[in-house]
């Protein structure tokens, strides 16, 4: 453990958070995409339920992926019950067979050893690369965002951003590499660039989240 | 690969 790897994983937490306390201090799911959340519950469940066959590595590792399956499964029930009137289906429209074929094509391309579980666990990497795109393709239909949507869609690019100067520091501290997950996790920063250029240039600077 | 195999990121 060091120190970005740790701050990204509080920034997955905090993401999580804000989606939560949005959810129920509004009590809707207005601008969120089910679809993303849907991806991440099953990005969770390929990767987390590792756990079933003993791949128990600390306190930590196994408390975090509990409360990830967890609350993914959680965030899925509040839209699809009790927020569901909030929610319009018509905008949350991004294909996921692309996004979940796309990985599991990757996942069969590299993955460690053709074994169940390293497939699995390939797929989940490829799937969380992409996981974000019906999320912010809701936001660039809509044109804008709410200010608490555009700090959980920042505070959860933040967490894999992180683990980029982590990867650094394991390379050149532990000689630890894995090139599934780095390339992967490269791929998944990218994809926010334009948000996060949105993000720093408007929200933090006091105005609306909105694309000219 | 060293230590792939143990997976201990999340």
């Amino acid at each position: 453990m060091n120190i970005f790897r740790f701050l990204g994983d509080l920034s997955h937490l905090v993401s999580i958070w804000l989606l939560l306390h949005k959810m129920t201090t509004s009590k809707s799911c207005t601008g969120i995409s089910f679809k993303t959340q849907a991806l991440y519950a099953l990005v969770f469940a390929t990767r987390y339920l590792d756990l079933l066959y003993g791949s128990w590595h600390s306190m930590y590792n196994v408390a975090m992926k509990i409360f990830f399956i967890g609350s993914s499964l959680y965030i899925l029930y509040l839209i699809k019950v009790p927020f569901k009137p909030t929610r319009d289906p018509a905008i949350d429209t991004f294909k996921l067979e692309y996004l979940v074929g796309g990985a599991l094509i990757m996942s069969l391309i590299a993955n460690y050893e053709y074994s169940f579980p390293e497939i699995l666990w390939s797929f989940s990497i490829w799937l969380e690369a992409v996981a974000i795109l019906p999320q912010l393709f809701i936001i660039q239909r809509t044109g804008e965002a709410e200010n608490i949507t555009t700090h959980y869609v920042a505070a959860l690019g933040a967490y894999r951003g992180l683990y980029i100067p982590n990867w650094l520091y394991r390379y050149f501290a532990e000689g630890f590499f894995d090139p599934i997950a780095v390339i992967a996790g490269i791929i998944q920063t990218v994809i926010y660039l334009d948000f996060f250029y949105i993000y720093f240039t408007k929200v933090l600077k006091g105005q609306k989240f909105e694309l000219p | 690969y060293p230590d792939t195999q143990v997976k201990d990121e999340l």
